[in-house]
């Protein structure tokens, strides 16, 4: 990726953070998704030692593939086919690689983005330049092709993950999830991802683009790192200019011939079709050429791609095409590769050019396309997209995790399709830059690496711990995160811990591990009968009926209380010292007084590192009706605040979430 | 027979292979002549779950849930990139 280190602080002067030999280049990452195009520089060996005796995978030939397309940065490719030819017979090797091969850009990207080696000069048409590398741009990459051009099926996602374990990847980086939403802990990817855990494999996951309706996430299993998306200080912007000399900001990453110098005809598509309920949204087939030939044609976002919707507009004669943002997107600008003059706008901007040009009686408009802006800020801001909590399987886990970033990102893509991935894009990129949640679980996955060349015993739960304890959740001025979508606060059932900040996740002075026992724990304090248990674990562990299991003691580095009576609510936690020798006091912040927060000890001392201490956290709650002022959310009632602990050198923090349902 | 075929997960209990197999897979292989002379293994899993997937009819796949050993039959789905 260009811009997204520099953005992290991984750029040059944090170099010395990591080791760029040795065991940074002994970090495998896995990754489960479309597949590779390895003939990408993002893939190039050079100064690579040799593959780590570790490693058991291996390179899998098939449709324009053989083994000599890896190396020793990209060390394994291997692809699962037999349950997507189940559903659709065998693959038509004319139209799709049977291999590893990446038909499709997502898988390409992802892995880039993970682990992808350095490479000058990066961009897409010019947009974006700069030299791309990955998060982990030393370790080594496994890619795992599970997804084809029609469907993804979990046979097959879960003979990836089968594969991954035996083949011994470090990382496992899962930029996917089910249609539907799970209702427990026995869907398949959340089942292989207990079974990495127990072998000592990292694993993130997207949170999933269904936000920002709350209860929306994917992947919210409290041994998966569940990763939501922000965006960083880089915009696409295009002006959208009217007639009445008004203009306004939009994004865009057409390359091409410019529009004239003039105002053109300007009309809505819902004027320009005889489709009354679905014109609006430039559908295929659906506008008529005579209203279109010339103009500069408004469509309303949904239903169809928007780079689709231009091609709809092209094919009919228009010019140029302005998008106005889906209502519940808000202000977010997604860049796209249209193949027309074309920007998307947010909801305001939409929404006066709306009225313009339905009832201006002449409405003319223009497109200017700006080019790259960086230092833009407010950054990170939460993604509209990016799905949110609260945890609709277990209330008090707290979920998404932490966000990173995954609005415009460029990195690799495929030789096989265009940048706007329509078949009509005939044009070829190195470099593509696309938004969604797939995006930033590669980052965290490249940040795991990190730690993990920087901290191997780390278990993955240290390593979720250490990214989410020294995440932020504040700009500089102290103003909490903004979410796009409604331009206000963001919350923790938004961004979780916060953005990740690798340089302090180096030291994070104490983490909150966790087990394979605990996790057994936390499935017995729901619950779970004997079968459950040994589906989700293989293992033949039993719950013991004489003990009370509480889901409350799993050792997690945030809280989740789910208030549905006034009560006394405890938690546990137990932190291990990864530091120097100090004592920490904690500090306790609530938006509310209606519920107290008190902690005890306050104070842990530490003498050695790994040394373990315990403290216990009660939420008092005076009523079981939510407080006068506290926020209602589309999620319900809810209140935020934290419990950090501090040694004067490190702060440990912990996002708390207080719902009345 | 016409019936609809679809991919199945069968998930077994480890533990309670019979002690006549020497390897899990053929237990697995023996289980699965059991409720469909035809069916075919398309993976054996032995790391990310102990068990394997096939293609079945519906009534196939409620004659393997009554085989010893396994634990669930659960049917194919569909995943989706973010």
């Amino acid at each position: 990726t260009t811009r997204t280190p520099l953005f992290l602080g991984l750029d040059v002067h944090n170099a010395g953070l990591f080791p760029e030999t040795g065991a940074a280049s002994d970090v495998v990452i896995g990754v489960l998704d479309s597949g590779v195009w390895p003939e990408s520089k993002s893939f190039s060996d050079e100064g690579y030692g040799p593959v780590p005796t570790t490693w058991k995978g291996e390179c899998e030939a098939g449709t324009n593939f053989t083994a000599s397309h890896c190396n020793r940065k990209l060390i394994g490719a291997r692809f699962f086919v037999r349950g997507y030819e189940g559903e659709y017979g065998l693959v038509d090797e004319s139209k799709e690689s049977r291999s590893p091969r990446d038909d499709d850009g997502h898988g390409t990207h992802t892995a880039s983005t993970a682990a992808g080696s350095v490479v000058e000069g990066a961009n897409l048409l010019g947009f974006a330049n700069g030299t791309a590398r990955g998060i982990a741009y030393r370790a080594r990459v496994a890619v795992y092709k599970v997804c084809w051009k029609k469907d993804c099926y979990i046979s097959d996602i879960l003979a990836g993950i089968d594969k991954a374990i035996a083949d011994n990847v470090n990382i496992l980086s899962i930029s996917l999830g089910s249609i539907n939403k799970a209702t427990d802990y026995t869907d398949h990817i959340t089942i292989g991802a207990f079974a990495a855990m127990e072998r000592g494999i990292f694993v993130s996951c997207s949170a999933g683009n269904f936000g920002p309706s709350p209860f929306s996430l994917r992947n919210e299993a409290p041994w998966i790192t569940t990763v939501g998306a922000g965006t960083i200080d880089r915009d696409f912007p295009a002006l959208a200019l009217l007639g009445n000399g008004e203009n306004y900001t939009g994004a865009s990453l057409f390359k091409g011939e410019a529009l004239p110098a003039k105002l053109l005809p300007f009309v809505h598509a819902r004027k320009a079709s005889n489709n009354a309920t679905y014109g609006k949204y430039c559908y295929p087939g659906t506008l008529i050429p005579e209203r279109v030939k010339g103009k500069i044609v408004m469509c309303e976002e949904g239903g169809n791609d928007n780079v689709e919707k231009g091609e709809v507009v092209k094919a009919a004669g228009g010019l140029g095409m302005i998008i106005a943002n889906r209502p519940n997107y808000g202000e977010e600008l997604q860049a796209y590769a249209f193949l027309l003059p074309a920007a998307n706008v947010g909801l305001k901007a939409g929404d006066i050019i709306r009225q313009y040009v339905i009832t201006d009686p002449n409405p003319t408009a223009s497109i200017v396309i700006q080019g790259t802006a960086v230092n833009v800020q407010p950054s990170p801001v939460l993604a509209a997209f990016s799905s949110r909590g609260p945890n609709s399987i277990t209330p008090n886990i707290l979920k998404p995790d932490l966000i990173a970033p995954g609005v415009n990102i460029l990195a690799a893509w495929t030789g096989a399709l265009g940048p706007s991935g329509l078949a009509s894009d005939t044009r070829r990129v190195e470099f593509n830059i696309i938004s969604g949640t797939s995006m930033s679980c590669p980052h965290v996955s490249g940040l795991a690496a990190l730690l993990k060349s920087v901290h191997p015993e780390w278990s993955p739960a240290a390593i979720r711990s250490a990214l989410m304890t020294t995440a932020y959740s504040t700009y500089k001025d102290g103003q909490p995160l903004l979410d796009i979508a409604t331009v206000k606060p963001s919350t923790p059932f938004g961004h979780g811990a916060g953005h990740v900040s690798p340089a302090m996740a180096i030291s994070p002075g104490l983490i909150y591990d966790l087990t394979t026992e605990d996790y057994i724990d936390f499935l017995c304090a729901l619950k779970y009968n004997q079968s459950q248990i040994i589906k989700v674990s293989r293992g033949d562990y039993t719950c013991d009926p004489s003990k009370t299991y509480s889901v409350a003691d799993l050792n997690y580095p945030s809280f989740a209380v789910n208030v549905d009576k006034s009560d006394t609510y405890k938690y546990t936690r137990t932190v291990t010292n990864v530091g120097g020798a100090g004592s920490y006091s904690v500090k306790v912040i609530s938006e509310t007084t209606e519920v107290k927060i008190s902690v005890e000890p306050a104070v842990l001392t530490f003498k050695e590192v790994n040394e373990k201490k315990s403290y216990e956290v009660t939420f008092t709650v005076n009523s079981s009706k939510p407080p006068r002022f506290s926020s209602f959310r589309p999620s319900g009632f809810n209140s935020f605040g934290s419990i950090e602990w501090s040694d004067g050198k490190h702060v440990v923090a912990s996002p708390v979430a207080i719902s009345w349902t | 027979d016409g019936a609809q075929q679809g991919t199945y997960i069968v998930h077994m209990a480890k533990s309670q292979m019979p002690s006549s197999f020497d390897q899990h897979s053929l237990w697995y292989e023996s289980s699965l002549k059991s409720a469909s002379e035809s069916a075919e293994m398309l993976y054996t899993y032995n790391s990310a779950i102990h068990g394997f997937a096939t293609r079945l009819t519906p009534e196939e796949a409620d004659s393997l849930m009554t085989q010893p050993g396994v634990i669930s039959v659960q049917p194919e789905q569909q995943y989706e990139l973010h």
